[in-house]
């Protein structure tokens, strides 16, 4: 995707915001 | 941390196995790419869970998807 927000970012202790829409 | 394996993963629901492999990924990738470290996670976890899984189990190739991945993002950056 072209989105600027790509790809979700993994913050360590954060939930990932990337699932579930891989 | 002690090893992730299927079983552990199998037993947590989908968006805790996608944390609980995001967890073991970002320090190895973070090591490598501390700027980075936040997006190419995001990146990789992508990635199915079995093969993640292996990526976590043999170094060379988790730092061959690394940079792959670096690169894809530096060009979706451009």
């Amino acid at each position: 995707s072209s989105s600027v927000n790509w790809p979700p970012e993994f913050r360590p202790g954060e939930p990932w915001k990337g699932y579930p829409n891989i | 941390q002690e090893p992730l394996t299927a079983s552990m993963l199998a037993a947590a629901p989908p968006q805790e196995q996608k944390q609980m492999i995001g967890e073991r990924l970002y320090p190895l990738i973070h090591a490598m790419h501390p700027m980075l470290a936040g997006k190419i996670t995001g990146m990789l976890l992508e990635i199915d869970n079995s093969e993640l899984l292996l990526l976590l189990e043999s170094p060379d190739s988790l730092h061959s998807k690394i940079e792959e991945a670096v690169a894809v993002l530096q060009a979706h950056q451009a």
